[in-house]
């Protein structure tokens, strides 16, 4: 299933 | 990790520390907009709803506890404390953020990285960034006298998102996949929207005189 997209930026 | 998003992270502390330095010493917001500070204080709450779901490092998460932190109180200074309040500008603060914070809604209903509730408030935490410097930008061309610190605090502001440009564009050429139209976009349309203020900014500079924005 699609990986959920961690955002890393702040 | 690179050079360019630690100096835009660095920049965008500073221009936080500014502010609070310059409301907690002389208790005074004079020339602040506190409706640009409450978008930011949503731009915040939205952003880092995974806060406490994804750990990413510790950096990361004391950054965002700061951010976080920093705008609410800034908030709570100008709508609460006796002092601050009373050097609020409140009649030339009139921009209407409420009719910023609904387009930003909509797009980010529609433009958005997945249809989910998270990944729907990443991307309005980002549209709103964008334009949540206006009623600042505004309030600045109205109240002629722009004291430095003021001056200094958006101009870190601004600064940070351009070098947040240059990290996107390393990142892009050194992270395979890595592509984010949305955060690209809306960085973008940010930093353009201070160009005035820094072509004006950096010739007050030049020439050594009073920082004033034409009308």
């Amino acid at each position: 299933e699609e990986k959920e997209t961690t955002h890393d930026e702040l | 990790m690179n050079i360019f998003r630690l100096a835009g992270d660095m920049t965008h502390l500073m221009s936080v520390l500014v502010l609070l330095l310059k409301i907690h010493t002389i208790k005074s917001c004079a020339g602040i907009s506190l409706k640009t500070q409450e978008l930011y204080a949503l731009v915040f709450a939205t952003r880092y709803l995974d806060i406490f779901t994804d750990f990413i490092s510790v950096y990361n998460t004391i950054m965002k506890l700061i951010f976080l932190g920093s705008s609410f109180s800034i908030v709570w200074y100008m709508r609460r404390h006796k002092l601050v309040r009373r050097s609020y500008d409140k009649e030339q603060d009139t921009f209407r953020h409420f009719f910023l914070v609904l387009p930003c809604l909509l797009l980010a209903l529609v433009m958005n990285e997945k249809f989910t509730f998270k990944e729907v408030m990443w991307a309005f935490s980002l549209y709103l960034e964008a334009v949540a410097i206006l009623p600042q930008l505004v309030l600045l061309q109205r109240t002629k006298n722009i004291d430095n610190l003021t001056g200094q605090y958006v101009f870190l502001l601004g600064a940070y998102r351009a070098f947040y440009i240059f990290n996107w564009i390393y990142r892009y050429f050194t992270e395979p996949h890595y592509v984010h139209w949305i955060t690209w976009i809306s960085g973008l349309v940010q930093t353009l929207l201070y160009a005035d203020f820094f072509y004006y900014y950096f010739n007050s500079w030049k020439n050594n005189v009073k920082l004033h924005l034409p009308a």
